[in-house]
């Protein structure tokens, strides 16, 4: 299963993961 | 070899005019077919045509009955096991999947009476402290991609992308203008200027309660998050109380619109304790920056809902964001509210279920626009805000909490591509017109078949 989130956002958004990283609930996936 | 080299005469000749003529039409066909494969392929309505490409062993895969051999695993791992086999059994599958047995629920996994349920386990409270940072992730995998959305095009992996429309849908032609987003002036709830205390049904209750922070003498409210000082909020999991009703909305309006586009249904959700619904609520809208008791322009609001509920447009230094979040067999299979936001409405995609391992997910193109999924759309602080979850051959059944009429995985022939049918919560929230979410609210989740 997958989860697509597509989001607004401001143009300095900035993820803070990298591709292939292992997330939990509640990790930070990025912030202005 | 090298006498025939040297000494073998040279003798030109021309080539008869139709073996050059078949030459240049091999050439333009072979360029043609290319560009067929590269472009996008359109209707007779300008919309992308979703069709099954990718290898020849994909093609094999598509051919099997994935949807019937969803369901029968589904049923066969809603068996209720025997009692003394069910620890053995769950921790061989913790073994072979890395489950952590550690943050489960129920440390005694007699408990689960199938495998069927220890996959949808719930963890520990606490078991997954919250980030205060605007975006958290919504479940426990691995971030498959990410990166920022251009010219309505979502990037699957590095070079195959799919259409933001074909994921989405688009909106039905001639639908009615949405409904102001905004309630002009809610009785029930007043937010005084300093922000400090809302009052909801009379009641005062500090910002700190709502949106979390400091300790309060105020009266407490399930569903509201509670952090400590220094270690983050803990997880929410808010069950929703009430049941989804789904209607149609207006016979003859749904009565025109084109079989490609589905049926419009309206799915309200009625509260059972309005007053923790509202401070749910203005939890949320506070979070979202929305001072749902203060006069919004009318115009402004709609031109923000219009442009919001798309995902097309966005607001003057801003730009549209997607990533796309894989949970492998062995994770916890809950998702949660990855900010604070608003439902405002749900489409069900029916569709295949192939496996959306990276593997597939480097050879199939479209595979998140072919396999069922179910749309949530709606706005957050900084606009249109969307979440998918799209299923996959072990897990077809998406669950949301909040919208018990949804059934995905059912029996029957699957619609064309692109088709969908549409639920709106304009009812859930009385202050928010859609369904009100926490960060890291538990929304639903994927279940065996």
């Amino acid at each position: 299963s997958t989860i697509v989130l597509v989001f607004e956002a401001p143009e300095d958004f900035e993820f803070s993961v990298h591709a292939g990283q292992k997330v939990r609930v509640g990790q930070r996936l990025g912030d202005i | 070899i090298v006498n025939a080299w040297t000494e073998t005469p040279t003798k030109w000749y021309p080539l008869p005019l139709a073996v050059g003529a078949i030459l240049l039409v091999a050439i333009q066909y072979r360029k043609k077919v290319k560009r067929a494969r590269q472009e996008v392929e359109l209707n007779e309505d300008g919309l992308e045509v979703i069709k099954l490409r990718g290898p020849w062993h994909v093609h094999v895969i598509g051919a099997l009955p994935l949807r019937n051999m969803s369901r029968l695993w589904g049923y066969v791992n809603s068996l209720e096991l025997p009692v003394w086999i069910r620890p053995y059994g769950f921790r061989l599958y913790a073994f072979a999947f890395g489950c952590n047995l550690d943050e489960v629920e129920h440390a005694d996994l007699r408990e689960y009476p199938s495998l069927g349920a220890f996959f949808y386990r719930r963890l520990k409270p606490g078991a997954r402290p919250v980030d205060h940072a605007i975006l958290v992730s919504p479940a426990d995998g691995r971030m498959l991609h990410f990166g920022r959305i251009t010219e309505s095009r979502v990037e699957q992996v590095k070079g195959i992308t799919y259409s933001l429309d074909a994921l989405l849908g688009i909106e039905r032609p001639g639908s009615p203008a949405p409904l102001p987003v905004a309630v002009a002036h809610n009785r029930d709830m007043e937010v005084v200027d300093d922000h400090e205390f809302a009052i909801v049904n009379g009641i005062e209750y500090s910002l700190d309660q709502l949106i979390g922070g400091t300790s309060s003498s105020t009266p407490s409210s399930p569903g509201t998050r509670t952090p400590s000082s220094d270690e983050g909020s803990t997880l929410v999991n808010r069950s929703t109380s009430g049941s989804s009703t789904a209607t149609p909305s207006e016979a003859s309006d749904a009565d025109d619109v084109p079989k490609k586009f589905g049926a419009q249904t309206d799915a309200s959700v009625g509260p059972e304790n309005m007053e923790e619904t509202l401070v749910h609520d203005a939890s949320v809208a506070l979070q979202m920056g929305v001072k749902p008791a203060l006069e919004i322009d009318v115009k402004a609001a709609l031109d923000r809902r219009r442009s919001v509920t798309s995902g097309k447009h966005v607001r003057p230094g801003n730009a549209l964001f997607f990533s796309v979040i894989y949970l492998a067999p062995g994770d916890y299979h809950r998702y949660h509210s990855p900010t604070a936001w608003v439902v405002e409405k749900r489409r069900h995609f029916v569709g295949e279920l192939f496996s959306v391992s990276p593997y597939m997910a480097k050879r199939l193109e479209n595979l998140f626009v072919l396999n069922e999924r179910v749309a949530l759309l709606g706005r957050w602080k900084h606009g249109f805000f969307g979440m998918v979850p799209v299923g996959a051959t072990n897990v077809g059944s998406i669950v949301v909490n909040f919208d018990t009429e949804l059934r995905t995985n059912i029996r029957g022939r699957p619609p064309p591509p692109g088709t969908y049918t549409e639920a709106v919560y304009s009812g859930a929230s009385p202050i928010l017109r859609g369904q009100p979410l926490a960060p890291a609210e538990e929304m639903g989740g994927f279940r065996l078949g």
